[in-house]
């Protein structure tokens, strides 16, 4: 899966996702992705999520949309993806999968559990390329 | 002063955000960065679990499962279980301007990819066709998602059917091996 999340030079936040989901599922599942704040959420007013993983999981949480409402009672996003994280593995501490969050204001962070690290690429006006940033689980 | 604009992506797939990166530079929206950026990677298959020819279900086949969502609206196009359709996150923009729906699935969301231009076309390719064939013949179909059915879901190949209890049995709930290659 790609998860993606934008926001432009009006400020405008989108995030989305893309994927071909488990190998061997049962024909006609679906995971996380493309359900709207699980796979992933954006609100103008706060930023943007997405998540990725193992979606039968995640999708019983909705990471992507508990991390946008902890941004939005002033996390950042780095806490609110860990927050996001954390609600899933009290349930399920052998779930494997990970979230990033972007404010409006373009702060970023995520966090991750069940595998050792979690990279996610950044490109902003501070960069001349785009950058690999490695979390740990 | 807001750091903006900006774009960030799951995973190693720099392609993709380097594309979403062209558009934001270049003034376009958040939307159209999202769409073109997770559409690279659909045309790369990064990492085989993004676009056709990559994680084959029980059947061998590939369908995909897409979501964009406005966050100035909070509108939302989504498609899953998508058939024969290459371009899922596009079709899901389609879903989002084109209907007041937000989710599509299946191979009605295929008829309407169909009916909004896109074009129908297989989703196999030579090495998803070698994995299934990996998995079903040399490794019986391990892993799999089946629970409480018989012949063995552990040992052996379907078709399975529900055994019949007279009480309930539970079972531990095995979870998803989730690495680089295989992700939702």
């Amino acid at each position: 899966t790609i998860g993606m999340v934008a926001v432009d030079s009006n400020g405008d936040v989108a995030a989305g996702t893309s994927t071909n989901g488990a190998k061997y599922k049962i024909p006609g599942r679906v995971g996380d992705s493309p359900i709207p704040g699980a796979g992933a959420y954006a609100d103008n007013e706060v930023g943007g999520a997405a998540a990725t993983g193992d979606g039968d999981i995640m999708l019983r949480f909705l990471p992507s949309f508990l991390a946008v409402e902890e941004m939005r009672r002033g996390a950042s996003p780095t806490e609110a993806a860990q927050t996001a994280v954390k609600r899933i593995a009290a349930h399920y501490p052998d779930f494997m999968g990970a979230v990033i969050a972007l404010t409006k204001t373009g702060q970023y962070g995520a966090a991750c559990h069940g595998i050792p690290t979690f990279p996610f690429v950044v490109q902003d006006k501070t960069r001349n390329v785009f950058e690999i940033i490695t979390v740990k689980c | 002063e807001p750091n903006i604009p900006v774009v960030i992506t799951t995973w190693w797939f720099s392609n993709a955000t380097v594309k979403a990166w062209e558009v934001l530079k270049e003034g376009g929206t958040a939307l159209d960065a999202v769409e073109q950026g997770a559409s690279v990677c659909e045309v790369q298959q990064c990492d085989g679990t993004v676009g056709y020819g990559g994680s084959p279900d029980e059947n061998g086949e590939t369908t995909l499962d897409a979501l964009i969502m406005d966050g100035k609206t909070m509108n939302v196009g989504a498609v899953a279980a998508l058939r024969r359709i290459k371009s899922a996150i596009s079709v899901a923009r389609h879903v989002l301007e084109n209907t007041k729906h937000s989710f599509l699935a299946g191979e009605l969301a295929t008829q309407f990819a169909v009916q909004m231009g896109f074009k129908e076309e297989s989703l196999t390719t030579a090495q998803s066709k070698q994995l299934w064939l990996t998995w079903h013949n040399e490794n019986h179909c391990q892993p799999n998602f089946w629970l409480g059915v018989k012949p063995d879901p552990t040992k052996h190949c379907g078709p399975y059917h529900e055994i019949k209890k007279s009480f309930k049995v539970t079972q531990p709930e095995v979870h998803m091996i989730v690495d680089r290659y295989n992700h939702d």
